[in-house]
């Protein structure tokens, strides 16, 4: 069986909207400690983690499943959450269906297909990084939309001490340049200069479920696959994304 | 700015 309650039905929005920006599917692994899911989107560019453990949720009860679930469909659904509404997740076996339910003012039921996704046991690889930076998401988010005026992909880079977000077009520039004791930067464990360079819109994507407050933990090395890191409502999200490299 | 990778190119995953 499996059944979850989760407070607040927009919180677990903001998660489904991050995957499903990269993803098409996932397979929820649910267990008796809480929900976990790793994929890498088609393209094997991107690998998105996420685990939600079982504190995170008002109610919850779960033996060990699978659940394959369409991503654009759940994120359908989830669009109809209400702002106060709790939300409830149901596994139901007989009719090999997830049940989503909002309760708010009223009781609001979908019966979600599950799809035959196995579990991919995907693990986030151990990477060392030189440097790890504690940033605002807001003001990361920012910075990238610098950049996106200028062009689609962007150097993030450590430089002197320096955590810098850097973009050249054709015929424009943008930098923004964080210094350690911005009041965005909580923290800068910096170990080398780093460069490396990456697609924007993955960067966007990856970035779109954090509020401004939101803390980012974002670790980089030179033409490394950078990964970012943060919370939302108890659940942890994680990412990776590869570089483009100089050929 | 070079060409994009996959993460295939650093580690074994799966």
């Amino acid at each position: 069986m499996f059944k979850a309650v989760i407070s607040e039905a927009k919180e677990f929005k903001k998660i489904i909207d991050a995957a499903s920006n990269l993803l098409d599917e996932i397979c929820f692994e649910v267990s008796e400690d809480g929900i976990k899911a790793r994929a890498m989107d088609p393209s094997h560019v991107a690998l998105v983690s996420m685990d939600i453990p079982k504190e995170a949720f008002e109610e919850y009860e779960a033996d060990v499943h699978d659940i394959g679930i369409d991503l654009e469909a759940f994120k359908k659904i989830m669009n109809r959450a209400k702002a106060k509404d709790k939300l409830i997740l149901e596994l139901d076996e007989e009719k090999n269906k997830l049940n989503v339910i909002f309760k708010g003012t009223a009781r609001r039921k979908f019966a979600l297909a599950l799809y035959d996704v196995s579990s991919s046991n995907l693990q986030v690889p151990d990477i060392e990084y030189p440097n790890e930076i504690l940033i605002k998401a807001g003001a990361f988010v920012d910075a990238l939309k610098d950049a996106d005026l200028v062009n689609d992909h962007v150097a993030l880079k450590v430089d002197d001490g320096k955590f810098i977000i850097y973009a050249k077009g054709d015929l424009n520039e943008s930098e923004t340049i964080f210094e350690e004791d911005s009041e965005d930067i909580i923290s800068m464990n910096i170990g080398e200069n780093a460069r490396s360079t990456f697609n924007l819109e993955y960067l966007k994507d990856m970035t779109k479920a954090a509020s401004s407050d939101d803390i980012l933990k974002i670790c980089i090395g030179t033409d490394m696959p950078v990964k970012i890191e943060y919370d939302i409502g108890g659940a942890n999200l994680t990412f990776l994304l590869a570089p483009r490299i100089e050929s | 700015f070079g060409k994009q990778v996959t993460l295939d190119d650093f580690f074994t995953i799966n």
